[in-house]
């Protein structure tokens, strides 16, 4: 089944 | 100095009150344009921007912007003990940005209430997206619905799996899911067209076809939060995190990030 994936590969943390 | 004033039951704090399952501190910048809120929840799978413009308050004043960490629940739970018609005024003064003022006034202005919150570092929770207007030209495609719809869908489909499958091509946007005890599908035709109907399914952004699975935990806080507002606006692509957007008013918004689920 899926992995729920999380968001920091999407945006960059400051 | 910053301080806005709003009535009890306002749309901010019915916000508030909807995002609350999601996280518990949140960052605030505040500036002569409007209040905005970035949050991300414990598991960095959700992160939360909104902005309200300053003409959504009664009365609005920001003399110099600022950024403070508010702990929201225990925001929520100071409003909570407001009554009926009080006027809520929420300060932060230049003399003390240790914490913030929370004062509510009755109507017939014989009682005040008056509270401070501590503020709290809350600089994790800021990120560094893009501007919307150079996100929304990414996404492969943009629906709009009602959120009473987008809100049934969540809750249709959660009786069967705890995950939904987006579907959307120029034909049919689909919501599925699939469990141990059968199916769901639910499929609308939308309209298309720049300029939705208040109570149409409309695709107004389409660049291809694009499936996305998400929990529906998550999906089910943004339909929470949107059926505040009557349409809800939903973008997907395969490289972003999948957008839910409202609008407040002309130029507010409030707009959740959900990282989908992906199959190795």
């Amino acid at each position: 089944s899926p992995t729920q994936k999380t968001l920091d590969r999407f945006f960059q943390s400051s | 100095m910053f301080e806005l004033t709003m009535a009890k039951g306002s749309i901010l704090q019915g916000v508030l009150e909807a995002i609350l399952d999601l996280v518990n501190v949140a960052n605030v910048d505040c500036s002569s344009k409007g209040f905005s809120l970035q949050a991300l929840d414990t598991e960095h799978v959700v992160f939360l921007s909104l902005f309200f413009p300053s003409e959504v308050f009664r009365s609005y004043r920001c003399d110099e912007d600022c950024s403070m960490g508010i702990a929201i629940a225990d925001m929520v739970d100071l409003l909570r003990a407001s009554n009926d018609g009080d006027i809520i005024t929420i300060k932060v003064t230049d003399q003390n940005f240790e914490d913030i003022t929370i004062t509510f006034e009755s109507p017939d202005k014989t009682k005040t209430t008056d509270m401070d919150l501590q503020l709290v570092d809350a600089r994790s929770h800021r990120l560094k997206i893009s501007e919307w207007h150079d996100m929304e030209s990414e996404y492969q495609a943009i629906f709009c619905m009602p959120s009473a719809q987008f809100m049934l869908n969540c809750k249709s489909l959660s009786v069967i799996d705890d995950d939904v499958v987006i579907r959307v091509n120029e034909e049919v946007i689909s919501f599925s899911t699939k469990g141990k005890s059968g199916c769901v599908n639910i499929s609308h035709v939308p309209n298309k067209t720049d300029n939705p109907e208040k109570a149409s399914v409309t695709l107004t952004h389409m660049r291809g076809p694009v499936s996305l699975t998400l929990n529906l935990r998550y999906m089910k806080s943004c339909a929470k939060v949107s059926t505040l507002f009557d349409q809800v606006k939903i973008g997907l692509s395969t490289k972003l995190p999948l957008m839910v957007e409202c609008k407040i008013a002309e130029k507010g918004y409030i707009r959740y990030f959900v990282a989908p689920k992906i199959t190795e």
